[in-house]
């Protein structure tokens, strides 16, 4: 799991995920 | 353009210090004095980068961190296995995670169905999700926590031995974003809390 | 020659699907739709990007693409009901369909597909249901739930044909035989208008782009100087000076990035083969075409390439 500061009171967590073939960074960005 | 024998171009009045000039030449002094007050300067495109790092960090006591977390874990509902001798430093976690039901699509493709659609529950999907939290020393006094996703089971014991199908494909197509959320969950427990 | 060149093309963009599109690695922003309308703003422009997926963590699932169209409708809303101000100011994503109920407009229908359905398939999808993306939907084995792979737009489809059919070479017919694109009936504003009455227009011809006309004495049709994007809201919004009723849209566009590309213009004696050669190198969104002395004749966007590709 990939994180940032939280900024305004927003967080981002990230996680690479490999689909089939190919790598996707998802990004998730919510409120605290 | 630097393709052969085309007419196509870029309009140079909609170039931004272009238009702006246009836009300037046209007003009296009075009404630039009003563009100036009403912020219209360009959106600036600096894009503070984002600075990505894995997991949570931390200074606190390793212990108190692993206190944080567990009182954390316990406000969220989750429950976590005793830890072993060998591995005082990890957290084996399962959420019972029961939003309202997926339905089954009949056809996956209507994306974004009406709310007021009737969703039929689908039956035998499992409903607790495993999670790893471990702490690790990057030096000392400066600690992370680490959040791995650990795979569904079903709260019902019985379920979980039907064994799992397509165990080689099941991480070629898992969706992150409940693991996602519930990280966000946690983080934002501690980040309360502390 | 151009129709077998088209044949060809039709029968690559047969054999791939949406996956093979997509790069070997890259990101996906997802919105969790109880963020605020204006701190998800922050968050696409500070990434770039002017759409992303929505997820409604309460039930576990996806909840449609956040697209300049919303932001549009929060602009439509607040002017129908200017005492709500503060509504405006503390609505989450969750309150963009309430908004969509309120001001009448009906729900942007997202379409999506399998990643590894035909891309023929993925743009008959997009074309038919006039969406400019489609998000690419696959089910977690496990969980039976959606997973939102990626959103295919037609630009990204369009530079992905390009690169790789090297018949693009041989589209020579020009527009003007081509008969693609919209050539009556356009709606144009001039700089002096109220930004306003174009984000109206926007809506009501359910278009994406407004063409700007300078302003001549005798009142006669004057040459295209500008173009106003739906995309151009989200600056409006992130000034915060969406509720200035007297902003000309002149004014409002003193707001676009000083990174703006610029508006494409072509001629009606251009062929598809320089247009998708441009489109290999350049962010191009749409093209104006106008005559020598820079008057409007008409529009060629995206949908209308994609659709005379697809279907003649």
């Amino acid at each position: 799991l990939a994180t940032t500061s939280i900024k305004h009171n927003t967080l981002a967590v990230a996680s690479i995920v490999r689909y089939k073939q190919k790598y996707s960074t998802q990004i998730l960005y919510a409120p605290l | 353009s630097n393709v052969a024998n085309s007419t196509i171009a870029i309009l140079p009045s909609s170039l931004p210090q272009l238009h702006r000039a246009y836009i300037m030449e046209h007003l009296t002094p009075e009404q630039q004095q009003v563009i100036q007050s009403k912020n219209l300067t360009p959106l600036s495109t600096k894009k503070s980068k984002t600075r990505w790092h894995f997991g949570i960090r931390s200074r606190s006591y390793p212990l108190d961190v692993m206190g944080e977390i567990y009182r954390a874990l316990q406000n969220l509902g989750a429950e976590w296995s005793k830890p072993s001798e060998e591995e005082l430093w990890t957290i084996r976690v399962r959420w019972k995670y029961s939003p309202a039901k997926p339905t089954v699509d009949a056809d996956l493709d209507d994306f974004h169905k009406p709310e007021e659609e009737e969703e039929e529950p689908v039956s035998n999907t499992p409903d607790m999700m495993k999670m790893q939290i471990q702490l690790f020393q990057l030096e000392p006094n400066n600690y992370l926590v680490d959040f791995k996703f650990g795979g569904w089971e079903f709260s019902n014991p019985e379920e979980n031995k039907a064994g799992v199908e397509g165990e080689d494909d099941e991480m070629s197509s898992f969706s992150a974003y409940p693991f996602l959320h519930m990280a966000t969950r946690l983080i934002m427990e501690l980040a309360v809390n502390s | 020659e151009q129709q077998a060149a088209l044949e060809s093309m039709r029968q690559f963009i047969k054999s791939k699907t949406s996956y093979d599109v997509l790069p070997v690695s890259y990101r996906l922003i997802v919105l969790d739709t109880s963020l605020l309308v204006k701190k998800s703003l922050n968050i696409l422009l500070q990434n770039n990007v002017v759409s992303a997926p929505l997820w409604n963590s309460t039930k576990s699932k996806f909840a449609g693409l956040l697209t300049s169209t919303d932001f549009i409708n929060v602009i439509q809303y607040y002017f129908q009901f200017p005492t709500k101000m503060d509504l405006v100011e503390s609505l989450t994503l969750d309150g963009l369909r309430d908004i969509e109920r309120a001001i009448g407009v009906a729900p942007m229908e997202t379409a999506s597909i399998h990643p590894f359905k035909s891309l023929y398939d993925a743009c008959l999808k997009m074309i038919s249901s006039k969406a400019r993306r489609i998000p690419l939907v696959d089910k977690d084995l496990k969980t039976q739930r959606e997973i939102v792979v990626s959103v295919l737009t037609q630009y990204r489809i369009l530079k992905f044909v390009s690169l790789n059919c090297k018949e693009i070479t041989r589209l020579n017919i020009p527009l003007k035989e081509l008969n693609i694109g919209t050539y009556e009936g356009l709606s144009t504003v001039s700089m002096s208008t109220p930004v306003m009455d174009v984000i109206h227009l926007l809506t009501s011809r359910n278009v994406s782009s407004v063409p700007i006309l300078s302003e001549t004495q005798d009142g006669s049709q004057g040459t295209l100087i500008n173009v106003y994007e739906g995309i151009d809201v989200l600056a409006l919004i992130k000034g915060g000076i969406y509720n200035d009723l007297s902003l000309s849209v002149g004014e409002a566009l003193l707001k676009r990035p000083e990174d703006f590309e610029g508006v494409f213009t072509c001629t009606l004696n251009d062929k598809l083969s320089t247009i998708l050669e441009i489109i290999k190198k350049n962010r191009v969104h749409r093209l104006f075409v106008v005559d020598d002395q820079g008057f409007l004749k008409g529009v060629v966007t995206l949908s209308d390439i994609l659709q005379y590709i697809l279907l003649g």
